[in-house]
């Protein structure tokens, strides 16, 4: 079986932009394993 | 005498046979995987190769076979056997029996056993509150940021498929395959019209990096995540943040396998399969999870709506009352979930 997340979420900065509006980035690789619970992304 | 007795030797030979010739196909098999991992390692991206078994998949009454393969794991065990039975199962299929909930005896069938619950405190949830997390025990295929008004996932290199055919007519998906998406800008969202309560949000995707000027928000963008779990995987969902839950989509469609090898054979496979959609909102925007079936486990059961039924047989499906699409009430609320909840369960057959 197989589970699908689609989600949005803040996107990095763009170079011009300045204030500190957070950003979205992934924390695992392609072929991790992973756990419930364990952070995807932060 | 000897002809009286028959051939004392062909049981014992065709048995020895059989379990040779198995063990032959085990040992390829896993000489196979054993391939694809070092490929993967080295970063060897798999093509998307369709091939004659593929096809010939298409042709097998899959969901048949599927509701047989439940029917013969639901059969109860003798109490003696099934320590045996479901440590076959871990050993095939590394799965970790430490954290099993129960006592192995205490698991009546393969069926109960496979989606066994884990001992309090196996799966901790990461406590920032910044953080999603995942939502089942798996291997990460694939992730990344979705562009365009017409966002694709990679099923393998070579071949993707669109996330508005996975998740359905979404309230937001058409928004975007027509361009015509924005930010609901602070006056709208005060005095919200019938369209934009309608459609309770929309968002700016055809330019993600153009920030409203007038809302506050971040910019944001869209992004996905497709986790696979192996048959000795733990087989509960859980919510990834705390979210409300608007939408539920069932799609009945096939179940083909949804290994390594059928991901890299069968077209659209994610989009074919059987599958249950939730779709809602979180602090970072949209969220929708999809849970796809397979031949071995084409069966989802949500904790939140436990009378959905699915890998129903084809006579049914016809006639089955139950709604393909379902909006929680309070609509525009839903359900609210937070993170960590259990929310389904993939059972097998």
């Amino acid at each position: 079986s197989t589970v699908v997340l689609v989600f949005q979420a803040p996107v990095p900065k763009s170079p011009n932009q300045k204030d500190s509006s957070p950003e979205f980035s992934f924390c695992v690789k392609s072929g991790d394993r992973i756990r419930v619970g364990e952070a995807l992304g932060r | 005498n000897t002809d009286s007795q028959g051939n004392p030797f062909l049981v014992p030979g065709a048995t020895v046979a059989t379990i040779l010739m198995l063990g032959a196909l085990h040992a390829r098999r896993m000489y196979n995987d054993k391939k694809i991992e070092e490929a993967r390692e080295r970063g060897i991206e798999l093509e998307f190769q369709p091939d004659a078994k593929a096809a010939f998949l298409r042709l097998l009454p899959l969901r048949s076979i599927s509701r047989l393969w439940g029917t013969l794991t639901s059969v109860e065990l003798p109490v003696w056997l099934r320590p045996h039975v479901y440590k076959g199962w871990a050993r095939a299929f590394h799965a970790n029996l430490e954290e099993s909930a129960l006592p192995l005896e205490q698991y009546a069938s393969l069926q109960e056993f496979f989606v066994r619950t884990l001992k309090e405190g196996s799966r901790p949830i990461d406590p920032d509150p910044q953080c999603l997390v995942s939502p089942v025990d798996g291997t990460i295929l694939r992730f990344g940021e979705l562009k365009g008004v017409r966002p694709m996932i990679d099923q393998v290199k070579g071949f993707s498929y669109s996330v508005s055919s996975l998740l359905g007519a979404s309230s937001f998906l058409p928004l975007i395959a027509e361009g015509n998406v924005h930010e609901e800008s602070s006056e709208e969202e005060k005095a919200p019209t019938e369209k934009s309560k309608k459609t309770w949000w929309r968002i700016s995707l055809a330019s993600p990096k153009v920030q409203d000027p007038v809302s506050v928000s971040p910019m944001r963008g869209l992004f996905y995540c497709v986790i696979y779990l192996r048959p000795g995987d733990y087989h509960r969902v859980h919510s990834p943040v705390d979210w409300n839950v608007l939408t539920r989509r069932h799609f009945s469609g096939h179940l083909f396998p949804l290994n390594e090898r059928a991901t890299r054979t069968i077209r659209n496979l994610y989009v074919e399969n059987e599958r249950v959609v939730l779709e809602g909102r979180w602090q970072g925007g949209f969220m929708a999870i999809a849970a796809i079936g397979a031949t071995n486990v084409g069966s989802i059961k949500l904790l939140i709506e436990p009378e959905l039924r699915t890998n129903l047989p084809i006579r049914k499906l016809m006639h089955s009352e139950q709604p393909e699409e379902r909006v929680y009430e309070p609509e525009g609320i839903g359900m609210m979930l937070k993170k960590g909840n259990e929310v389904a369960a993939f059972n097998m057959g």
